[in-house]
């Protein structure tokens, strides 16, 4: 069963980085099928296949979807007791309700990747969710909050030398 | 409102594209 397993999950990751993302969804969905037989029972690879399904999701044009797959994601790294992965699924979200237009929601998972980000002592991570920060608050007008995350960004940027 | 709309893209773009050759894989 989990040499089964993990062939899915290479099928759809193969599917996934074609491009055939419907087809990579079907494979997915039979990891987390597998990993979640009684028998069987694994939750990494239950947690890969939520991660998994929510990207493929996001590329269906289904950020609804992707969303509830990236809260089993977050909820699982908790479990597993996975910061980068829990940072990684706060950063996913952010950004999908950003896609969903709900600005409010994005900045409160952009603002739990920021922490763990700072936790971890991960700069690039960091500078990335001032940058989201930043431009999820000017959606909301909130320009105040805006300029205090852009230089923010601009700072770790200068610290890590990224030109871009 | 399409300059901001603009601006809010990029972050959510990069992402995106970062995503598309990302995979979870054991």
């Amino acid at each position: 069963r989990a040499a089964q397993g993990r062939a899915y999950g290479n099928l759809g990751n193969t599917q996934y980085l074609l491009g055939n993302f419907s087809k990579a969804t079907a494979f997915h969905k039979e990891v987390r099928s597998v990993a979640l037989l009684p028998e069987f029972g694994d939750r990494a690879a239950e947690r890969r296949a939520y991660s998994n399904l929510g990207n493929a999701h996001i590329f269906l044009g289904r950020f609804d979807i992707s969303a509830e797959y990236y809260k089993k994601t977050l909820q699982l790294s908790r479990q597993l007791k996975d910061q980068a992965v829990e940072a990684q699924a706060c950063y996913s979200l952010g950004n999908t309700y950003t896609l969903l237009q709900d600005y409010e929601r994005a900045i409160e998972y952009h603002l739990k990747h920021l922490l763990i980000a700072q936790e971890l002592g991960d700069r690039v991570g960091e500078g990335r969710a001032c940058w989201s920060l930043g431009n999820a608050y000017v959606s909301l007008g909130n320009h105040d909050q805006a300029l205090r995350f852009a230089r923010k960004h601009l700072e770790i940027s200068q610290e890590i030398g990224d030109r871009n | 409102v399409e300059r901001t709309h603009l601006i809010q893209v990029d972050s959510v773009q990069r992402w995106m594209e970062d995503l598309k050759l990302m995979t979870d894989c054991e």
